[in-house]
């Protein structure tokens, strides 16, 4: 799912 | 994390590392794009942003806070110390060419209409093609130091390891972030070209030279 505000990745 | 991921970070690193070591070695900056750089620069700024917002691990933090300096310190190195190696004519693409779209795309399609949140779409979109001064640069002058065609190697599949990376979070985790995907595809689409020379020329001991 698309975590629209929380990007985890860089 | 998983081992694309931190495969790619690596590669990501190694190549800012490599290219921070051939202009210190060399104390040249010749064969370079500052304006590559200079769009880098602004794709991390941009993007870790959240630096201050949002804590997700030591890893994530450390990673941004090195890309953020590296690149900035790349600039200065270009720009300050060794500017007089700077081959600044044939640096000449236009960014403005590739920052507006960048700007007007990320303001349309985004997931979610807040500064944080477009900015960092733009940054997604930026990385992108952020790379085509310096492939527009080596197709002027027609060739590439090995060096610089590592950087270009180690910097070009780090996005194709993200690509991998998504696929499996897709699969175990059902994750997804489609501006994410679509940009990363494009960006390792356009170093195709690069990586076929890299591997029929460059690993076999040429210099990388385009053909006449």
């Amino acid at each position: 799912e698309s975590t629209g505000e929380q990007h985890d990745e860089l | 994390m998983n081992l694309f991921r931190l495969a790619g970070d690596l590669s990501h690193l190694l190549a800012i590392i490599i290219l921070l070591i051939k202009i210190w070695k060399t104390r040249s900056c010749a064969g370079l794009s500052g304006k590559s750089q200079i769009l880098f620069a602004l794709v991390y700024i941009t993007r870790y942003l959240d630096l201050v917002t949002t804590y997700i691990s030591l890893y994530n933090s450390f990673m941004k806070v090195i890309f953020i300096s590296t690149s900035l310190a790349t600039i200065y190195l270009m720009y300050s110390k060794f500017r007089a190696t700077y081959d600044k004519n044939h640096d000449s693409f236009r960014i403005e060419f590739l920052i507006i779209p960048c700007v007007i795309l990320s303001l349309v399609i985004n997931s979610n209409f807040t500064v944080l949140e477009v900015l960092w779409t733009f940054s997604i979109y930026l990385e992108s093609v952020a790379i085509l001064p310096q492939l527009f640069l080596v197709s002027k002058t027609g060739e590439a130091e090995s060096i610089t065609s590592h950087y270009l190697f180690a910097l070009g599949s780090y996005r194709a390891l993200y690509i991998l990376n998504w696929i499996y979070r897709y699969y175990a985790e059902g994750h997804y972030e489609l501006i994410a995907i679509f940009a990363g595809c494009v960006q390792t689409i356009l170093y195709c070209d690069f990586f076929y020379l890299y591997v029929t020329k460059v690993l076999k001991g040429k210099k990388l030279q385009l053909p006449a």
